[in-house]
């Protein structure tokens, strides 16, 4: 889950 | 989501509303450098590889879908538009984008989180989307004359990364291990690089002075 901590971001 | 990521979100789509309102109503683009929107269209086209794989919101798809349908559809009014395109002064929009993309390539080839296709791409729009506007800047600095709606799509721009930073930093405190150097550091260049832009813009604004550049 860590990486979608940015990859949420638009 | 947090209150400096939305504001960041709007004042990201507002830039974008601010240049399609100019271009539709008045079908004039002068002034608007074709090479910095196409660097965007090329920023969101290599940013949002994941929208039909990786459904995180539908808020977060949305936003994809209108950045993609306005940057595009941008360039496609400065490219096509038999009106539009004529107030495009392509001899002065003169900024070879190869220097800004390649550079930006060779550099996510290098600096990134995994060496994959789509993590490649999606730092390659990071650095890119952090130089896409210096075209724009460029332009602006060579016609001097900034209109001000030209002007306030320049200034959101710009803000909508500043808050972004905003947003960085209450994650980094909120997140426990929410540290990624690349997007900030990308992050930070691209508002430094409207630094002077924003000094000029609130001189001209606090004087109540048409917006001048310095040649």
């Amino acid at each position: 889950a860590e990486e979608y901590s940015v990859k949420d971001e638009l | 989501m947090n209150i400096f990521r939305l504001a960041g979100d709007m004042t990201h789509l507002m830039s974008v509303i601010v240049l399609l309102l100019k271009i539709h109503t008045i079908k004039s683009c002068a002034g608007i450098s074709l090479k910095t929107q196409e660097l965007y269209a090329l920023v969101f086209a290599t940013r949002y590889l994941d929208i039909f794989t990786d459904f995180i919101s539908l808020y977060n798809t949305i936003m994809k879908l209108i950045f993609l349908a306005s940057s595009f559809s941008i360039v496609w009014y400065m490219r096509q538009h038999k009106i539009v395109r004529r107030s495009y002064d392509k001899d002065q929009d003169t900024f070879r984008h190869l220097f800004l993309i390649l550079p930006c390539l060779l550099l996510a080839l290098f600096i990134n989180e995994k060496f994959t296709f789509k993590e490649v791409m999606w730092t390659f729009s990071l650095f890119l989307e952090a130089v896409a506007i210096l075209p724009q800047l460029v332009l602006l600095q060579r016609t001097r004359n900034i209109d001000n709606l030209t002007g306030q799509y320049v200034f959101l721009l710009g803000a909508y990364r500043a808050l972004y930073i905003l947003n960085w930093i209450y994650r980094y405190f909120t997140e426990p291990h929410y540290v990624h150097w690349i997007t900030w550091i990308s992050g930070l260049v691209q508002t430094l690089l409207y630094a002077d832009f924003f000094y000029y813009y609130f001189n001209s604004w606090k004087n109540n002075v048409k917006l001048q550049l310095p040649a």
